[in-house]
């Protein structure tokens, strides 16, 4: 089995679906019970449960077209494509289209709404395409299935059980005493009042908050924070990393661990990388870096060393003489320990341990200050 | 000259394998003008990790097995490269 990258899935148990509009090859309600069939397929082995909307935004909306239809992937007439979905997450991922040039049977003689559909919403709760020819999640249409006897194979329940684990036993029915999940480090809580990041940046207009192996991001369109191991999106870069920023001309976020750097543009990490931090400017009693912003405006990055900064001219590639300065010389009342610090509104955001200080450049004062995980809306 | 129906008939199968590949394998839409010989680098790979993926004999050729395969009816998500 295989899931997209970065491992998107479902951040809650309970999905909302709805089916937009019908295809004219079937009763309709033959088409609400083939959904409902398909769904059971994957509700009988996680704990994920689905309700139906009749209007509104669902977490997963089905609807059947033709041609183009308002995303990239126009479908291409009879036979070849019959229909593809979007992992999980807000907007039109999680949805799944289906091709209404096809002509969709409740048996065999045409393509099997029920079969395609159990396929697709595979792909709505994350999973990709599977290499075992026996899997439902195989991506050739396989018209000797037996419907009548219908079962996943190991392949696709190891796989959306990768992802959401086995189902939630009932209260009545005896529980088997459940591993807790491993606690400390390996899964920090993102609404833990003591929580601190290793690093924050900006990415693409999101914002990453990293801690240990994983990290968090934010985005406008994504609200509720998602949670991510470091390594599923970069598996080059380290985790515990020291400092991360963006140069937003550059569209490239370079990331900072011990003497050396790493720079990533989307979901690539860059050729060439990591480079020995002293190639930038600083002494060789420079061991690691604290944290770093770059100012887009000005096209400066700003390097945090224990109680002190430097500050790096992004158009000559070098760091500025003068340099480094007392931090609280320059941003005075921000903590001289500095985690990470974030760029927003106008304002700078120091993070130290589980505080953060909201600091107004332009009256050099310190303005607020919150919880590191105040971003997080817990 | 009129392409005789053998010509005709192997650009057909050139173009469903280039869609699919194109499709499915996020084989570069800009690998156009090798793609018109089955046998440049870029293909042949595409081709090869398609025949791994599905389970076919990886001959990194068109043969008919690969493209009964390619005909077949599919999910629209692509096997590599999201």
């Amino acid at each position: 089995f295989a899931t997209f990258p970065g491992e998107p899935k479902w951040w809650k148990t309970h999905l909302t679906y709805r089916i937009v509009n019908y295809t004219l090859d079937l009763p309709r309600k033959v088409v609400d019970s083939a959904i409902e069939k398909a769904l059971r397929v994957w509700e009988a082995v996680t704990p994920l449960t689905f309700s139906r909307l009749d209007e509104g935004e669902a977490d997963i909306m089905i609807l059947f077209a033709v041609g183009g239809h308002g995303d990239f992937f126009p479908f291409d007439g009879p036979g070849n494509t019959l229909a593809h979905a979007y992992p999980p997450g807000r907007g039109f991922k999680g949805d799944a289209h289906f091709d209404d040039d096809e002509q969709w049977t409740e048996d065999k003689s045409g393509i099997n709404i029920f079969l395609v559909a159990a396929h697709e919403l595979g792909h709505s709760l994350g999973l990709s395409h599977s290499r075992d020819a026996e899997a439902l999640m195989f991506p050739v249409y396989n018209p000797s299935t037996d419907l009548a006897h219908f079962r996943l194979s190991q392949d696709d329940v190891a796989g959306i059980q990768s992802l959401y684990g086995p189902p939630t036993v009932s209260p009545e029915e005896p529980t088997l005493p459940t591993e807790r999940p491993p606690a400390g480090p390996e899964t920090p809580a993102m609404c833990d009042p003591e929580l601190s990041f290793d690093a924050i940046s900006t990415l693409r207009g999101e914002k990453l908050f990293f801690k240990d192996r994983h990290f968090w991001r934010i985005s406008y369109q994504i609200p509720e924070p998602e949670f991510h191991l470091i390594s599923s999106f970069w598996p080059s870069l380290p985790s515990g990393v020291d400092a991360a920023y963006e140069v937003t001309s550059k569209d490239t976020v370079f990331i900072f661990k011990g003497n050396q750097f790493w720079a990533i543009r989307g979901n690539e990490a860059q050729a060439g990388y990591p480079k020995d931090i002293h190639t930038l400017g600083f002494p060789s009693t420079v061991r690691k870096i604290d944290a770093a912003i770059s100012d887009a405006e000005k096209k400066k990055t700003y390097f945090f060393v224990e109680d002190k900064y430097w500050r790096f001219d992004e158009q000559k590639q070098s760091m500025e003489p003068g340099f480094p300065r007392q931090t609280a010389d320059d941003f005075p009342g921000v903590d001289p320990k500095v985690d990470a610090v974030l760029e927003a509104f106008g304002f700078l955001y120091f993070f130290s341990g589980p505080s953060q200080l909201e600091f107004d450049p332009n009256a050099k004062q310190v303005t607020r200050a919150l919880k590191s995980n105040s971003w997080f809306n817990c | 000259y009129p392409l005789d129906r053998a010509a005709k008939e192997e650009d057909a199968s050139m173009d469903l394998a280039q869609q699919y590949l194109e499709n499915y394998y996020n084989l570069a839409k800009d690998v156009k003008q090798f793609a018109r010989r089955r046998d440049s680098g870029p293909v042949v790979k595409k081709i090869q990790e398609m025949q791994k993926f599905l389970g076919l004999e990886v001959t990194g050729k068109l043969d008919s097995n690969t493209l009964e395969v390619m005909a077949k009816p599919r999910c629209g998500v692509p096997d590599v490269g999201q």
